[in-house]
C-alpha cells in the first residue's frame, strides 16, 4: 500500500481536485484506492455528493482514544461513483482535534489506522486542510510522497516557501524523509501573471517541482458538480490528460526508488 | 470604529483579497483603516512584502495571557505603501493559538484589543484563516459584520451552507447579531459553471447576498504581485470598479441601521 499526502497551507490551490483526480486515474488502472478526507471543511466528502455536517462517523473517528480496529475502520467506508475508488469522509467534528494535538501520539493516530487496512488497498490519497496544525501533520507522518499544489500566481508562490519550510520541520521531527514533489495548477498561458509565476516557480524549485504543469480547464469544475472524478466525467478534457502525464510521470519514479 | 470581518472555510475565494481591497478604498476616502491579518499562513502581510516567518511580533501577541495595552498594540503596526492603511501583521506562531482554544476568554481576546484602540481607527477589516477554530471566532466575536466571499463555483457553493450554519452557531453562543454579506467573486460570465453556481447562489440566499458582483479580473494579482491595493495600482480595472460598488453598497447599509 502506498500513501500519498496532498497538502499546501495556501487555500484554494487545487488540493482537493488533485487527490480526487488522480485517485480516479488510480482506479482506471486497476488499483483499489482509498480517498481519505482529513479537512474539517469536508470538500472532498461533499465532491461525492455526501454531508459532512450529518454524517455521524467520519474520519474524526481515527483520533478517538481508543483507537478503531480494522473492522471499526471498514465501517466508516463510502462508495463512490468509480469502481475501485472508496471514500473515508469527514465531518466537521474533525475540526476539534487540534485541541488535542498535544496528547501524546496524536500526530500518529492516522497512519496507526491506515496500517490495520494496508492489505485491502493499492493507494491511499489524503487530503488536507489549508492550515498546518494537527490534521496536516498526521497526513504527513502517515505519507510516503507528498504532492504540493501550488496556483501558478504570486500569493501561493509566497506561501510556498512556508511550505517547503513546514515540510523540513516535521520531517526532522518525525525523523523520516518526505519526498515532495511541486505541482504546478490553474496555469493560463494567456496572462503574463501566471507565465512568470511558473517560470519563477521553475527557477527556484528545478529539482523538485513537475515537469510540466496543470493548466485552467472549466471541465474540472464541470466535474465536481456531477460528483464523478475528471477522466470519468471528461476523458479527453485538457485537465485529465495533464493528471494522467503527471500520475505517470510520479509512477514512473516510484518504480527508480 | 467599525470592525468588519471577512472570512470563509473556504480557501481560496478571495478573502485577503477583500480585505486589502476594500481597506485601499477606505484609505482613499480618507478613513484611517487597521488591516488586521489573522490567518496563520500571512498572505495579507506577504502581500504587503513583510514575512510572516521572521516577524518578531504580531497579532499572535494580541492571545498573551497578559493582555497587551494600547501602546503595545501600536507597537506591532507596520506601515503600507497606502497612506492612511495601517497593517498588523500575522506570524506563523499564531498557528499555536488553536491548542489553547479551551482557555478561559480565549475566544475575545481580539475583541479586547481592539477596544483599546478604538479612538485611533475608523475601520477595522479582519482577514481569517481557511478554519473553523478559535481565530475565525476571535474574528467574528470582534466584528459587527461579516463579509463572505464565496467563488461562483460548485465545490465553494457547498461550503457555504456551513459557513451559514457556523455564523448562526458562534452567534449564539456569542449571544450577538452578527450581520453577514455574501460576496459573489472570480465570476467568469463566459463560463457555464459560473453563470449557473451564480444563479444557485441568488435564489438560495435572496435577503443576504450581494446584488452584483466581482468578476475574474487578472489585475487582482498583478496588484497582490506589486504589494499595493488595486485600487492603487489599477484605478480604473473591472475588479477596482466591481469593489467600489460593493463597498458604497456597504457603507449605504450601514447608515440606515
Ligand atoms: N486546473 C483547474 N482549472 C480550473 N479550475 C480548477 C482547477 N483546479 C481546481 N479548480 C477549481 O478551483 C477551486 C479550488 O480547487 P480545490 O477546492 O481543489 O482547492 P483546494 O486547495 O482543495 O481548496 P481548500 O484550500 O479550500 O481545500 C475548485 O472550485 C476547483 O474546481
Ligand atoms: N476577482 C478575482 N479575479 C482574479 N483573481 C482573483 C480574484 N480574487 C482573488 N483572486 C486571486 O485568487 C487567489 C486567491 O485569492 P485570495 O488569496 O484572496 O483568497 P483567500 O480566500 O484569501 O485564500 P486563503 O483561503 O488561502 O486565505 C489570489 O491569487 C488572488 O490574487
Ligand atoms: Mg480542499
Ligand atoms: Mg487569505
Amino acid at each position: 500500500m502506498r500513501v500519498w499526502a496532498v497538502a499546501n497551507q495556501k487555500g484554494g490551490v487545487g488540493k482537493t481536485t488533485t487527490a480526487v483526480t488522480l485517485g480516479g486515474l488510480l482506479a482506471e488502472r486497476k488499483q483499489r484506492v482509498l480517498l481519505l478526507d482529513l479537512d474539517p471543511h469536508g470538500s472532498m466528502t461533499s465532491y461525492f455528493g455526501y454531508d459532512p455536517d450529518t454524517l455521524s462517523q467520519s474520519s474524526f473517528n481515527l483520533f478517538a482514544e481508543q483507537e478503531p480496529d480494522a473492522q471499526a475502520i471498514n465501517a466508516l467506508l463510502l462508495s463512490t461513483p468509480c469502481e475501485g475508488l472508496t471514500l473515508l469522509p469527514s465531518s466537521m467534528a474533525l475540526a476539534t482535534v487540534e485541541r488535542r494535538a498535544a496528547a501524546e501520539g496524536m500526530g500518529l493516530k492516522v497512519s496507526r489506522a491506515l496500517a490495520k487496512v494496508w492489505d485491502q488497498f493499492d493507494y491511499v490519497l489524503i487530503d488536507s486542510p489549508p492550515v498546518l496544525g494537527a490534521l496536516m501533520i498526521n497526513a504527513l507522518a502517515a505519507s510516503e510522497r507528498l504532492l504540493v499544489p501550488v496556483q501558478t500566481e504570486f500569493l501561493a508562490l509566497k506561501g510556498l516557501e512556508r511550505m517547503i519550510r513546514t515540510i523540513s520541520m516535521v520531517t526532522q521531527s518525525l525523523r523520516k524523509d518526505l519526498n515532495y514533489t511541486i505541482i504546478p495548477t490553474m496555469f493560463d498561458r494567456r496572462t503574463q501573471a501566471s507565465v512568470g509565476a511558473l517560470r519563477e516557480l521553475r527557477n527556484t524549485y528545478p529539482n523538485t517541482i513537475w515537469a510540466a504543469m496543470i493548466p485552467v480547464d472549466t471541465r474540472i469544475r464541470d466535474a465536481s458538480r456531477n460528483g464523478v472524478p475528471l477522466s470519468q466525467y471528461s476523458a479527453d478534457s485538457r485537465g485529465a490528460a495533464a493528471y494522467r502525464s503527471l500520475l505517470k510521470s510520479l509512477l514512473s519514479q516510484q518504480d527508480q526508488r
